[in-house]
């Protein structure tokens, strides 16, 4: 009924040092795990020298036609999820830190407690004997120390002051080495901590009794309501509003609910167009937050001005138009994912398309390979052209001077700006592509194969080179215990994809290859998007210019100097149960770049 | 019956979808 | 909500309506505007004689033209033939009849568009054909002449490929496929 306050601050410090030790420890060890992770070797950095040496030309461009306007947005947008030093964690960190310093040093100046440690019972420490010692040693050390204390072996020089403390030194040793030797009083130091049985023991409340009892007590209940009442249920059910309204690939559910709806909807005679992709995304839910005050159609508008590089004179449209934009990203992606999810072709290849369209901010015109090119004047393009010129493989047939007169370009340096980005946009080729099983020489009934996908990268100024002119050994497999485990580490060993030359675009991004797979047989998709984020660019550094090679032959071609991409998609599921030949569609896609991507047919040859 | 009158009828649309397109 | 007017025996939403309620009122006041022109008390799936009469009346004019060589009269009096099967039919006519007369007029119109140049057209119609399940390696050879003559070269390309995988050996798909490759080829420089 009557309890005992914490009236000389004893426990209240242990326990404050409990709480702020539990926070600050794992969060501390988090937060330096991190700044070390962080500087070496992360997500960012690649140290493969020509892959560097693309992005650093792409770059240059890149910077120079990139606007103010977007360099600014990208300051505001990169500040919001932006990790400094000054971050929140890292000041509850120092500010923690110190206050369990300054609790520290309040208990060590504080008398009570210091009495009460003291009054601890350590039998080790008595004997001056180490927590592992045996019998042996206790033992010898027990002996050694009471023929030190022993009142009969005590000097007869000592005053009586010094003698009693001597006297309660012996009573001392002999109680710690009972306590470890004999059974009784062992019994009773493990049980009670000390050897003479229960000592007093007090229970009470870690508060001072003005907190509990007195004028502070209102506040303490206060203080509890407002915790348990309030400020718990408040960001509990925030964090949970929020998981509840963004699906896994990180779009809202009502956008996602949205898309859903239109792909159950979908009518096969519907013809699918960029439009089409453009006015389902201008329902997103996303626009709705940023924005509330404009409409779908106000969304639509945006995102069709942005196609056409219309300029805007209103900044707050402006800024409006980037953060539509750079929102697109995750809904396209979102939108691939449901699309193939519905095993809707259609959608999906177009889903793929308007990325491109939006990255670059080019309608989806027959000429947009020509389009993304930076410096084109698209009247005198139009305008000009005997040949019809719709490819940059087309393009790079011209010589630089033809070049410039087809594209309107009369600057010498922007015209360098133009080629430089031009061949340096990756065009794939498809060397080789089959079904292959690990450790199997052929794909067997109910096997898990996997599709493994050989490309060159070459730039669009190169000449052809057929995929007959690589030799087999090439293309193989290692046949080694590590493929076998995993056959797909060797996509990890290449380098990351560079920035992309994306001027338009209001956020710096990388260019990343999608990768669907469907069945001939029904024409649709089979599983979700395959997204690669890594493969070498190295072969667009040679200097290989279809205008100069008339030929191939052993002089100026040798395969070994070509690198080979090798791009493995797992199958969402196993081989049929029955042989026979099953046929694949396989489309490769760049997501940043109007390029040639691969789009094929392999089968799967199942046999017994 | 319905489904395929709907998707003859739209071959109009259609045409002027493409001839946009390309 | 639903109304029904009693004048026009035809029902009609309001307020907001689904996409999906609006296709399933036009269906249902299509049924009953059929049912209300029906004269025969004792009808049937089985397709009206008469009608059956006029459409065959209609497409053997064209096969007849077309043997004569008038392919334009030919290729009006078999979309004539194929837009009266759609007007003429009721409704509640056996599917199965309907479709394979659709099909079957399709590819002769089909046939004679592109002997004409019409390869938009042929191409729309190929389309259908292959919405209704016909997917054959005979539509992909024609989708993919109609697209090459519409110089939809990576489309043309991708529709060979498909024919091909439904018929790997088929020898003017391969022969069509070579002229894919061959035209890509100089698309791209």
């Amino acid at each position: 009924q009557s309890y005992e306050y914490d009236e000389s601050s004893e426990t209240w410090p242990f326990f404050v040092l409990t709480l702020l030790l539990m926070v600050l420890i794992p969060l501390t060890i988090l937060q330096v795990h991190k700044l070390l992770l962080g500087k070496s070797g992360g997500v960012d950095d690649t140290d493969d020298p020509d892959q560097n040496l693309i992005q650093k030309q792409l770059e240059n461009v890149n910077d120079a036609l990139v606007s103010r306007d977007v360099l600014r947005f990208r300051q505001v947008f990169d500040r919001k999820g932006k990790r400094g030093i000054l971050n929140v964690k890292n000041v509850v960190i120092v500010v923690g830190w110190f206050l369990v310093a300054s609790i520290v040093q309040r208990v060590m100046n504080n008398d009570a407690i210091v009495e009460a440690a003291t009054g601890l019972f350590d039998p080790y420490s008595i004997l001056s004997v180490s927590i592992n010692a045996n019998d042996r040693e206790i033992k010898s050390a027990y002996r050694k120390l009471s023929v030190k204390f022993h009142p009969d072996k005590l000097s007869k020089d000592l005053s009586p002051e010094e003698r009693t403390v001597m006297e309660e030194a012996y009573v001392q040793i002999t109680k710690a080495y009972e306590a470890l030797t004999d059974e009784l009083t062992k019994e009773n130091f493990l049980r009670y901590g000390h050897p003479d049985g229960p000592q007093n023991t007090t229970h009470g409340i870690a508060l001072p009794r003005f907190l509990v009892d007195g004028v502070g007590s209102p506040l303490v209940v206060l203080f509890y309501v407002a915790l348990l009442g309030v400020i718990l249920p408040y960001f509990v059910s925030k964090w949970w509003s929020k998981t509840q309204l963004h699906t896994k690939k990180g779009i809202h559910v009502k956008t996602a609910s949205y898309f859903v709806d239109r792909l159950i909807n979908y009518k096969p005679s519907e013809v699918v167009t960029v439009d089409l992709i453009i006015n389902w995304l201008s329902h997103a839910e996303e626009f709705k937050i940023f924005y509330p005050e404009f409409k779908q159609s106000d969304f639509e508008g945006l995102l069709h001005d942005h196609l056409n590089r219309r300029e805007e004179p209103d900044k707050a449209r402006r800024y409006a138009r980037y953060r539509i934009v750079a929102k697109c990203h995750s809904l396209l992606h979102g939108l691939l994912d449901i699309s193939c999810g519905f095993r809707n072709t259609d959608i999906a290849n177009m889903t793929l398309e308007t990325f491109k369209c939006i990255v670059q901010a080019v309608p989806h015109s027959p000429y947009r390979q020509i389009f993304q090119l930076p410096h084109v004047d698209r009247k005198k393009f139009s305008e000009g052209s005997i040949d019809e010129v719709c490819t940059l493989g087309k393009l790079f047939t011209y010589e630089d001077a033809k070049i410039s007169k087809i594209l309107g370009i009369s600057d010498e340096k922007n015209l360098k700006e133009t080629l430089t980005v031009a061949s340096n946009i990756p065009n794939l080729k498809l060397l080789k592509a089959e079904f292959l099983v690990p450790g199997e020489p052929q794909v067997t009934l109910a096997s898990t194969p996997h599709l493994s996908i050989k490309l060159l990268i070459r730039s669009a100024k190169h000449k052809a080179i057929p995929a007959e002119n690589f030799p087999q050994e090439m293309m193989e497999e290692p046949q080694d215990f590590e493929f076998q485990k995993d056959p797909f580490a060797v996509m990890l060993k290449e380098p990351l994809l560079p920035y992309s030359y994306a001027p338009f675009f209001p956020t710096k991004r990388r260019d990343g290859i999608c990768c669907l797979v469907g069945l001939q047989k029904d024409g649709k998709l089979l599983q979700t998007p395959v997204t690669i984020q890594r493969l070498s660019l190295k072969n667009l550094t040679k200097d290989f210019d279809k205008r100069q090679i008339k030929e191939l032959n052993n002089d100026n071609f040798k395969p070994e100097d070509w690198e080979i991409g090798t791009i493995k998609i797992p199958l969402g599921q196993p081989a049929p149960n029955e042989t026979g030949d099953v046929f694949f569609r396989v489309i490769v896609k760049s997501t940043d770049y109007f390029t040639s991507d691969l789009d094929f047919t392999v089968a799967m040859q199942v046999r017994d | 019956n319905q489904a395929l009158s709907r998707r003859y009828n739209s071959i109009l649309k259609r045409k002027e979808i493409c001839i946009k397109e390309w | 909500t639903l109304q029904y007017d009693i004048n026009t025996k035809k029902i009609s939403g309001s307020g907001t309506v689904l996409e999906s309620q609006e296709i399933n009122i036009a269906q249902i006041n299509a049924l009953t505007q059929s049912l209300v022109a029906e004269s025969n008390p004792n009808f049937t799936p089985q397709p009206h004689d008469d009608s059956t009469k006029l459409i065959k009346n209609l497409f053997e004019s064209g096969l007849k033209n077309a043997k004569q060589n008038r392919l334009p009269e030919a290729l009006k009096n078999i979309t004539l033939a194929i837009e009266m099967a759609q007007r003429k039919r009721a409704p509640w006519e056996a599917f199965a009849v309907q479709l394979q007369e659709m099909q079957f007029m399709l590819r002769h119109k089909i046939d004679l568009s592109l002997v004409q140049g019409k390869y938009l057209d042929a191409l729309q119609d190929l389309d259908m054909l292959l919405n209704t399940g016909l997917v054959q390696p005979e539509i992909m050879i024609r989708k993919t002449d109609a697209l090459l003559k519409l110089g939809q070269l990576d489309q043309a390309r991708i529709d060979c490929e498909r024919g091909l995988s439904l018929q790997p050996q088929n020898v003017k798909l391969k022969a069509l496929m070579l002229e894919c490759t061959r035209r890509l080829a100089n698309y791209n420089g």
